[in-house]
């Protein structure tokens, strides 16, 4: 049987929260290093992955595999009972037809049960290659929705280019066309709000703008975000939290 | 399709 306990019900709000719109019902797969998830999008462009380590759960306990198929719209709704700041209980039998979650306020006054239906999923098993990418960059994650924003104001897509001291963002529209570059800087003080590349060699790529907004729904759950890029492979936008990440790949536009 | 099949190769579907 599954047993998880989050200190803090708000990671999983967030992690339900950046992933809605992109998945509608998947399989939380959980075993004895934690719970993660993997779907792509219903057109096959996108791909989100998420890990939740068994570290970030106290206590966690999970005897045997469980897929846990959930629908997420359905957990949205469970999961606005939840303050941010309760604590959270999954729990699930080893052959679940419903998942348990319980509530608790910090001043442990006050809990709340819900079950919510599982269903069977059978979805795509995917394998994720490592891969070594030509250039990496990190920049705040608010930084980044924001740029993503104002240039989808403007176009349907963004080609970032990314060079030794700088990345540059840029689309171009009936209306017009904008840029946004940012340098390479370490803000010493709040080391969140810097931005680093790390390059093999440069390299520019051009994506869809309504995916990078849906993903950029995640960027409560981190200060910071990280894209990996290389030619023909997907770009990676990493996420990372305490103990696990969200990260979502993104096939480029190879004009099709 | 070439973005679709893109990702298929890349994340190797089984």
């Amino acid at each position: 049987m599954l047993e998880a306990r989050l200190e803090q019900a708000g990671v999983l709000k967030k992690v339900v929260e950046a992933i809605k719109d992109l998945v509608q019902d998947c399989n939380f797969d959980c075993n004895d290093s934690g719970i993660a998830l993997q779907a792509m999008d219903n057109s096959h462009v996108a791909l989100v992955s998420m890990s939740l380590s068994h570290e970030g759960f106290s206590p966690y306990r999970c005897d045997r595999n469980i897929a846990l198929g959930i629908n997420l719209n359905s957990l949205t709704k469970v999961l606005r009972a939840a303050q941010n700041e309760d604590i959270l209980t999954l729990k699930a039998a080893d052959s679940p037809d419903s998942l348990n979650l319980v509530f608790e306020n910090t001043e442990r006054d006050r809990s709340s049960e819900y079950d919510i239906k599982l269903m069977d999923i059978d979805q795509e098993h995917l394998g994720i290659p490592d891969t070594d990418y030509s250039a990496t960059v990190v920049l705040p994650s608010a930084e980044f929705q924001r740029i993503c924003r104002d240039l989808s104001q403007l176009s349907e897509s963004v080609t970032i280019e990314a060079s030794k001291s700088s990345v540059k963002f840029s689309c171009s529209g009936d209306i017009g066309n904008g840029s946004v570059n940012l340098r390479q800087h370490q803000d010493l003080e709040k080391p969140d709000q810097s931005t680093s590349i790390e390059l093999v060699e440069p390299v520019s790529l051009t994506f869809s703008l309504k995916y990078l907004v849906n993903f950029c729904k995640a960027s409560a759950l981190s200060p910071t975000v990280k894209l990996s890029l290389s030619t023909d492979v997907p770009l990676l936008v990493e996420y990372k939290m305490e103990a696990g990440y969200v990260r979502f790949y993104l096939a480029p536009k190879i004009g099709d | 399709y070439k973005t679709q099949h893109l990702m298929i190769v890349f994340f190797d579907v089984l």
